[in-house]
């Protein structure tokens, strides 16, 4: 129906692009915004038309989200999925490897956002980052002891070796 | 509702029956290239009801029946549950609106103990809210691909169809496609994809 | 012309597939091959046919490619690339984060593979990886002190922080 | 041949003059986020020949000029110059097919104090073959677009069209959809792309 996409819709463009909103928090700062495309004599239809989004990074003019750097494109749809999440939180989040184009400092940033989302939701991570680990309550490893055939096993952070192999005594 | 567990069995690399119980608020799961962990992901959304085969990274949906390898030999079946909490929210007393007599109710007061005389049998029911529409704490999907081509979807160990599975799902913003799954690979496609379906992803959370 | 094609083409298969070939060497054996995609009638023409590629990992059976996971692909198209740098070698060729997906035992199979292409070659290499920088005969940091207008420097491996962070005196 | 020198001066985030040297085998470029890495990549397809402003990221070829920041004004002009070692790979002493009296070569014999005998004007050519078409040890290649829309493109310094530029790098194995550029995000695209693709890239390199 028109009238709840348009509060999803307005309370999502708050929650993304509002100053104390999940793209100035990623970022320490910017502006972005979502809007609606008009069509072309310039009408905005609520039941069909589509969605625009405008992102700037702190000090920086981009003129379409295309210019942005690979980890600004991730950090901007962590962003954006963490606003529609404020929204409407689905019981659970699967989220894999998005933190494979960030630095360790935005890899810091994205997997410590996530914390203020647990009273409504919990997040299930997969990922190569040591940082990302760090901020998990429990670790899964999945290894292939025998080739081809997946073993679940149990690890704590310690075990998780520096190339990334998990250690002998956590795949028994 | 809460997503309490997965269980594989002959589900892509997962030969052995395996187990993921999510009792953690963040779960990382970790391991070496090649592994199995967006197996993972794969095996939670084709038990949500996911259709294409491509979407699965498989040319056909009997890919993801365990193939074999070096030492083990192909299996016959890939059998995927998830395993929901599904608690009640809240009770509450209604009168269910079948009950013709509705009118006569106003009338009779109910004596002390607690008789009705009037003649309408009253339907008091007692609708229970949870997050998904199974009357029980505990809900299991299944779905099941045998290697001859038949599928099974269970709810509960009852058979069901597929469109139930997804119908199950319906406005609690889980699903194949919702913008609660997202794939390897795939982090920049939400701000890539196209006005509409920018807009088609947040009609989901509407 | 069809001569040229065809020698390249064989030339590059066994750089790719052959027992010595790349791909052997990047996942420590398996199996790999390409082979021109046949007509409806099953007949292959040299001057127009399609490429397809198999790529088998140790121990393991994917009847098609996109069943590989994610750092498996990356692997496999690097390893594909040396294939065809082996029988023509470009002179130079520029890599922006291809080791994204790699875990740590990958990402040092990948950085070590380049040394084999240095007679004919030289590299430049962007990535986030530490086992990648290490592998670097140099290394050139690009930061922005001044929001939103980039500055190069020159940095040593030491100097690039934990955190990516580029150390105050590299940025001098 | 080998590829010396990147120098950029208002392309993209470089407002500043900036110059990379290529002088060791491998180079890596390192730095945070949204620093500029990429953009180095751009600079050089972009000066090799690429015509697609999508292929850089932008919606219009005008957005790899300097746009400004919070503490700069926007630039007027983009220029972008690749700097090449192009030495000698071998001289031969070849006659100019063009030597109308080819055949009266052999019967004069050069006499002691060289001078041909013969009427015949020979046309002895020295052709030193490079790796690059131009007879120089160093080759610049400079692409520079200006706000008003005008494109200049320079090889050492005269001017020529961007189509010369293209055919200098005919056949060398680089160029702006060639193997030797592999994008951010592009790696499994050698892969993942179709068959007929694929031929495309090995055509290159054959
Ligand atoms: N039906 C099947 N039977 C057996 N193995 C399979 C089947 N389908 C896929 N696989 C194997 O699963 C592996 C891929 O696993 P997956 O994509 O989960 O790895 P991953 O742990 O996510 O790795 P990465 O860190 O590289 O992303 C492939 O090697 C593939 O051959
Ligand atoms: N014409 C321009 N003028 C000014 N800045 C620009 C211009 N075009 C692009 N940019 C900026 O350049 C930045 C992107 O840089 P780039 O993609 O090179 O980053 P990167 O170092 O590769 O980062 P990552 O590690 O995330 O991939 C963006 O923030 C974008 O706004
Ligand atoms: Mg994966
Ligand atoms: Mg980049």
């Amino acid at each position: 129906s028109r009238v709840r996409f348009e509060e999803t819709f307005n309370a999502v463009r708050t929650n993304f692009g509002g100053t104390d909103g999940m793209f100035r928090r990623l970022f320490g700062g910017g502006s972005a915004d979502m809007f609606l495309v008009p069509d072309e004599e310039g009408n905005v239809d609520w039941l069909a038309s589509g969605i625009e989004i405008r992102a700037k990074p702190p000090g920086k003019e981009p003129r379409v989200i295309s210019q942005l750097s690979g980890g600004e494109k991730s950090m901007t749809t962590v962003a954006l999925l963490l606003a529609i999440f404020q929204s409407k939180p689905a019981p659970f989040c699967i989220l894999d490897e998005v933190d494979a184009a960030l630095d360790e400092a935005n890899t810091e940033r994205f997997a410590s956002s996530l914390h203020g989302f647990l009273d409504r939701s919990h997040f299930i991570v997969i990922t190569h980052h040591k940082r990302t680990m760090q901020h998990c309550h429990k670790l899964y490893g999945v290894t292939m002891p025998q080739r081809g055939v997946s073993r679940r096993v149990a690890v704590r952070f310690e075990q998780v070796g520096n190339d990334g192999r998990l250690s002998k005594d956590a795949v028994e | 509702m809460r997503l309490a567990k997965l269980t594989l069995s002959g589900f892509k690399s997962f030969a052995d029956t395996t187990e993921f119980t999510f009792d953690a608020p963040v779960i990382g799961i970790v391991g070496p290239n090649g592994c199995g962990k967006s197996n993972v992901v794969d095996a939670i959304k084709w038990v949500l009801g996911e259709r294409s085969a491509k979407s699965l990274r498989g040319s056909a949906m009997i890919d993801v029946i365990f193939a074999g390898s070096a030492t083990r030999k192909p299996l016959g079946c890939a059998s995927v549950t998830l395993t929901f909490d599904n608690p009640v929210l809240d009770r509450s007393v209604e009168v269910a609106p079948s009950a013709p007599a509705m009118e006569t109710i106003e009338d009779e007061q109910e004596s002390d103990d607690g008789e009705a005389e009037g003649s309408a049998q009253v339907r008091r029911g007692l609708v229970v809210h949870r997050a998904l529409p199974v009357d029980h704490d505990v809900v299991e999907v299944t779905r099941r691909l045998y290697s001859d081509g038949r599928s099974e979807y269970l709810i509960n160990g009852k058979k069901v169809r597929l469109r139930d599975i997804r119908e199950l799902f319906m406005d609690t913003g889980i699903g194949t496609d919702a913008y609660s799954i997202i794939e390897q690979g795939k982090v920049a496609a939400l701000l890539e994809a196209n006005p509409a379906e920018r807009r088609a992803i947040l009609e989901e959370a509407a």
